[in-house]
């Protein structure tokens, strides 16, 4: 027990601002999934009409890939990488090991994101938490309308901040960054990222 | 489970994303352990809008090679906080392979030292119980048997704070060191942040993973999750 050393993780990790990339929109909401009420459901929205988007992922290399791995591979091989405009994603429930089913209900969230932003074949699929278990599509379905119809998306700082909240299992602390770079021609761009995870972590994606 | 995302206002090519994203998950989220399991939702996804009026990126682009290597530092820094926050750790490791005969042996080794229970529970009770170490070392699934010469490996643990000395010698070209200052090493595994090196002395390539201890608290979070 000696080597027990209470620190503050939040107050460590977790950043108080950030300036984030130009062109995103942020929703979240508790849909309910989670038993105690917390944070469980975000949706990430590409808004920017200039040009196409590009989008890549890896994913588990674990012969029981869970729906919204399948479902999110299949998307992006259809798509070729671009023109995804938006990513759904719960935590709570990992619809995963859920058969037949479970590949309805990823494909539910993501015909709710799509006809939400108008657009086909534009919207990836995440999940996790308790494998083996069938997610809430009533609650889901609810969430998703909610984020959309009460235009809870944003740019700002607190929406990034709920949305890594949002996707967190039994993490102490969402996990966000942001940076700023600038390549030798002059031109400066933004990356931020969300992550969760604090158990049942030893990924080989490919 | 691990789950991210990362999203960019430049605008990148495909094909070019993929292989950005590709390489730096290879040295940023398929280098870190918490307790060696791995998920059936692991997913790393990347958006690329390009808001930005500028010049698409392909892989012939001459900013390529420097925007994969922001991002690949970029998801170092988001992987090592998903480490930071294992279930009921307390330590933050990083396990560096070096002068290894080939990269993915490197990283063969880098993963069983992180992924050994022993060694982590070890680390947890700031017990200098290198023997462990070797141990996991040695059994590690090699694709070339030439990467491992036990006549010539150091074994150290190194400080992160500024503390002298850095390094504490374990092993020093294969011969065990049986009278480490176990006043040092109690000194080095008391911090939050340590660092493991292991120097095979067979080749130039390096691996680094990242890692963490096990605790107690990590079977009472996992013994009852579903309720």
């Amino acid at each position: 027990q000696r080597s027990k050393q209470l620190i503050d993780k939040y107050a460590l990790y977790v950043p108080k601002t950030g300036s984030f990339p130009k062109g995103f929109e942020v929703g979240y909401t508790a849909s309910g999934v989670k038993k105690n009420g917390s944070l469980d459901l975000g949706v990430i929205l590409n808004t920017n009409k200039s040009r196409p988007s590009t989008a890549a992922a890896v994913f588990t290399t674990n012969k029981f890939k869970a729906a919204p791995v399948l479902t999110s591979k299949k998307v992006l091989e259809t798509a070729r990488g671009k023109n995804i405009n938006a990513i759904v994603v719960n935590s709570g429930c990992a619809n995963s090991v859920t058969g037949d089913l479970g590949m309805k209900d990823a494909q539910v969230m993501i015909d709710l994101v799509n006809d939400k932003i108008g657009q086909k074949n534009s919207t990836l699929v995440m999940s996790t938490g308790v494998i083996g278990q069938r997610l809430q599509m009533d609650k889901i379905s609810t969430g998703i309308n909610k984020i959309f119809g009460e235009e809870k998306f944003g740019s700002d700082f607190n929406s990034w901040l709920n949305v890594a909240k949002s996707i967190c299992t039994t993490d102490t602390f969402p996990k966000l960054v942001t940076s700023r770079f600038k390549l030798p021609s002059g031109t400066e761009y933004t990356l931020t990222g969300m992550a969760k995870g604090a158990g049942m972590i030893c990924p080989n994606m490919a | 489970t691990l789950l991210g995302f990362i999203v960019t206002d430049l605008p990148i090519e495909s094909k070019a994303l993929q292989k950005m994203l590709t390489f730096a998950t290879t040295r940023s989220f398929n280098c870190i352990s918490v307790d060696g399991d791995m998920s059936t939702n692991d997913t790393i996804c990347m958006l690329a809008n390009g808001a930005i009026d500028t010049k698409e990126i392909n892989e012939d682009s001459k900013d390529f090679e420097q925007v994969k290597l922001q991002v690949t530092e970029f998801a170092q820094r988001l992987a090592q906080l998903v480490v930071r926050d294992g279930e009921g750790s307390t330590k933050f490791v990083t396990v560096n392979v070096k002068n290894a005969l080939h990269f993915e042996d490197a990283k063969i080794i880098a993963e069983s030292i992180s992924n050994s229970m022993l060694v982590k529970t070890a680390l947890y009770g700031q017990d200098a119980n290198w023997g462990r170490i070797l141990c996991a070392i040695g059994y590690a699934k090699l694709n070339d048997l030439k990467s491992l010469d036990v006549n010539k490996i150091n074994v150290s643990f190194i400080a992160t704070d500024n503390s002298e000395p850095r390094e504490l010698k374990l092993v020093a070209n294969g011969v065990p060191q049986l009278e480490i200052d176990e006043t040092r090493a109690s000194e080095i595994l008391a911090l939050n942040d340590l660092e493991v090196s292991v120097d095979l002395g067979t080749g130039d390539q390096a691996a680094q993973f990242w890692t963490c201890d096990l605790s107690h608290e990590y079977v009472t979070i996992n013994g009852d999750y579903r309720s």
